[in-house]
């Protein structure tokens, strides 16, 4: 997964990302395609979830999957999750729910709580950085104003990083490709340097929904795994999530 | 143009907006979920057209876990033992679940198998 928030010179935030899943659960080499993220396509689908007749938040989600990984509450905030690995993962969090200890909220309903209960973006920054979660997990959180974008790194007790936009030094963009901030990402898989390259290339003067989308279509950040392109602009309420195919040649990952 | 060698990396695309050609497969549909609703209730609508594309996904993820367990043992307990192992989910998700595994018919471990596969997929 790729994902990326950007403040454009006049402060307004936009918030894409690239839904990438089902690495090595079968592969078909009729069409070389993941097995999985073929089956994900048609049942990708775009929530409205209401109460007394109003949006509470929308999102893109999988059909049959109750918690959410990408979504928005319109003029709020906007939240993206990418996987983390680690070895102190969610199988850990799983076995210690198994023994009893239920203190831990699992990664797809802390998200789904989150975009129905919170208001703000300070208060959904508050819960994914403090709440104890089942799994190691990137939250990437967009707001509604100026310097509200941030990465937070976590693992299943505490926050590693918060990593926030700062266009007042340059920083007007953040970008997590399922690796720490701190670390070079696996040379095979690296999908943070194309996307910070066509970014730069992109310049803040000129970013806007389209050029974001043109960023999350070029290759390796575009690849076999994408299911899926949200673009968010949570300000103007603006919600498009596309499915993408990547004809090869495209790496797998 | 693509590099013709990994990871096929590419210049800067350009003018990919609006979404079309070969890597735009198609829009996503709408569908609205009633928080007023018991959440038993809540994804009957969107699951009852989507219960067939569910199973055939859910049927490619238990022959991977077959693959490597062939005897069955692994699906077997998680249709008859896995919901009771991990007890109630908090809030509605349970219900919702429950709800799910009612309308389209898959065993409710299988629901909450998909439903908490980031956990499992971490390792």
């Amino acid at each position: 997964c790729t994902s990326v928030i950007t403040e454009d010179k006049e402060g307004h935030l936009l918030h894409g990302r690239n839904m990438d899943f089902g690495v090595f659960l079968g592969w078909n080499v009729n069409n070389n395609t993941w097995v999985v993220t073929e089956e994900l396509k048609p049942l990708t689908v775009n929530l409205d979830f209401q109460r007394n007749n109003k949006t509470v938040f929308k999102a893109s989600s999988f059909a049959g999957y109750v918690g959410m990984l990408t979504g928005f509450k319109p003029g709020l905030f906007s939240l993206t999750l990418n996987e983390r690995f680690s070895i102190n993962g969610g199988y850990l969090g799983v076995l210690e729910w198994l023994l009893g200890k239920k203190d831990a909220m699992w990664i797809g309903f802390i998200t789904r709580s989150v975009l129905e209960n919170s208001t703000s973006y300070e208060e959904a920054k508050n819960i994914l950085t403090k709440t104890k979660i089942m799994a190691p997990a990137y939250f990437i959180l967009g707001g509604n104003q100026s310097g509200e974008g941030c990465v937070i790194t976590r693992n299943r007790k505490e926050s590693l990083d918060v990593y926030e936009l700062d266009p007042k030094h340059g920083r007007w963009y953040v970008v997590q490709t399922n690796y720490d901030r701190w670390k070079n990402p696996f040379f095979l898989d690296d999908r943070r340097t194309p996307a910070k390259m066509c970014l730069n290339h992109t310049t803040q003067e000129n970013v806007s929904i389209e050029t974001l989308y043109d960023v999350l279509s070029t290759k390796p950040v575009l690849n076999k795994l994408t299911v899926f392109t949200t673009l968010i602009d949570v300000t103007k309420g603006r919600y498009e999530t596309y499915l993408r195919d990547c004809p090869d040649p495209c790496i797998g990952w | 143009l693509a590099q013709h060698a990994p990871p096929w990396t590419e210049d800067c695309r350009k003018s990919t907006y609006p979404p079309s050609g070969p890597t735009y497969r198609g829009p996503v549909p709408w569908y609205t979920v009633n928080l007023d609703l018991p959440p038993y209730k809540r994804w009957q609508e969107l699951m009852t057209h989507k219960a067939p594309m569910l199973k055939i996904l859910v049927n490619s993820l238990k022959n991977v876990v077959n693959a490597f367990v062939p005897s069955g043992k692994v699906i077997e307990m998680v249709d008859q033992k896995l919901p009771e192992l991990l007890g109630n989910f908090p809030g509605p998700f349970e219900e919702e679940m429950k709800g799910i595994a009612a309308v389209t018919d898959i065993p409710l471990g299988e629901i909450i198998s998909f439903n908490i596969f980031y956990e499992f997929f971490t390792i």
